[in-house]
């Protein structure tokens, strides 16, 4: 049971959960004023290195942002998916609800919204982010999202190309879904 | 990630999400976050509900949408998130999947798959601090 206002989030991110609460509390602010600086707060605290710049590298060493906010009252929604080199992506994606009649814009052309609205473009990687990236390397690309490709993803890494049939080796074939992420790629990263 | 529901005194709604996604992802892969329904979704005088996990699952489901739609049902948020952490736990019983939920009058719950406990932040004006409550998986 429970009382209003609430703010509620995942994780114990609670540095997020003050900041929401400040904003919609003691501030006057509304709850989407609050989402915003809540989720922005843990964007410049990276928590727990799944959000904001500086974690979790794609296989190419770069980290991309996706973010989305939403306003109940008017059904208005925004969102950006593999934002690139903008680290505000929950304010992005509130340009995106606020300012076009759009719902989610994704990559480079995302970037390019945001820089037009005057976000400032700068590197989403840190030296967080560049060991993790070494250590994958490392570690023959070790875990990755690839199957039935070659050469086999879960022995070395690419370039991987698709096999001809009667070449594909066995440890490729993995037609069960549920081994797509292991228990110990979902401590390493998750949505 | 981030997923954050805020409902105002009013009993006015908003919810977010924020991640980076998953580590060593194929180059423009993204994740439930930024899609409606999938990594959040609310609707007035009903509820809100937000999610964390793997979202290559996730999207799949629409879970935040499927919580939602139960407390339009009549669920309570914990029976609401738990209802669409089984629907997706059915299919993928492994996938580490997570759902806050609360309605508009300010009841919070929240359930999960493939991790041992959930743990999520809450303050409300019943409580002087945030507190981190954890839900067994």
């Amino acid at each position: 049971k429970g009382s209003l206002p609430l703010v509620i989030n995942t994780w114990p991110f609670t540095n997020a959960t003050i900041a929401a609460w400040e904003t919609i509390y003691h501030e006057g602010g509304s709850a989407v004023d609050a989402v915003e600086r809540g989720c922005s707060q843990c964007e410049v605290d990276q928590c727990d290195g799944t959000v904001g710049w500086g974690g979790s590298p794609d296989e190419n060493g770069e980290t991309t942002l996706d973010a989305m906010i939403m306003d109940a009252t008017t059904h208005d929604i925004g969102a950006v998916g593999a934002l690139r080199r903008v680290k505000q992506a929950i304010s992005v994606a509130r340009k995106v609800m606020e300012n076009t009649n759009h719902t989610l814009l994704v990559g480079d052309q995302a970037t390019q919204f945001a820089l037009s609205l005057g976000f400032h473009e700068t590197s989403l990687t840190s030296d967080k982010s560049r060991k993790i990236q070494a250590d994958w390397i490392n570690n023959s690309c070790q875990p990755n999202y690839w199957i039935n490709v070659n050469p086999d993803p879960m022995l070395q890494c690419g370039p991987y190309h698709l096999p001809q049939s009667d070449k594909l080796i066995k440890s490729n074939t993995i037609d069960n879904p549920n081994t797509i992420i292991s228990s110990s790629e979902s401590e390493r990263g998750h949505d | 990630t981030i997923g954050m529901i805020v409902i105002d005194s009013n009993g006015l709604i908003s919810t977010g999400t924020s991640t980076n996604g998953l580590s060593h992802k194929i180059p423009g892969r993204v994740g439930d976050s930024p899609i409606p329904g999938a990594g959040a979704y609310a609707e007035k005088d009903v509820g809100a509900a937000a999610g964390t996990g793997d979202g290559d699952i996730a999207m799949r489901f629409a879970p935040a949408y499927q919580a939602v739609v139960n407390l339009k049902l009549g669920m309570s948020p914990t029976i609401a998130a738990k209802d669409a952490i089984e629907r997706m736990a059915n299919y993928f019983p492994n996938a580490m999947l997570a759902l806050i939920v609360a309605n508009n009058q300010g009841d919070f719950g929240a359930a999960c798959n493939g991790i041992e406990t959930f743990p999520f932040s809450v303050i409300n004006p019943n409580q002087s601090k945030v507190t981190v409550y954890r839900v067994n998986c």
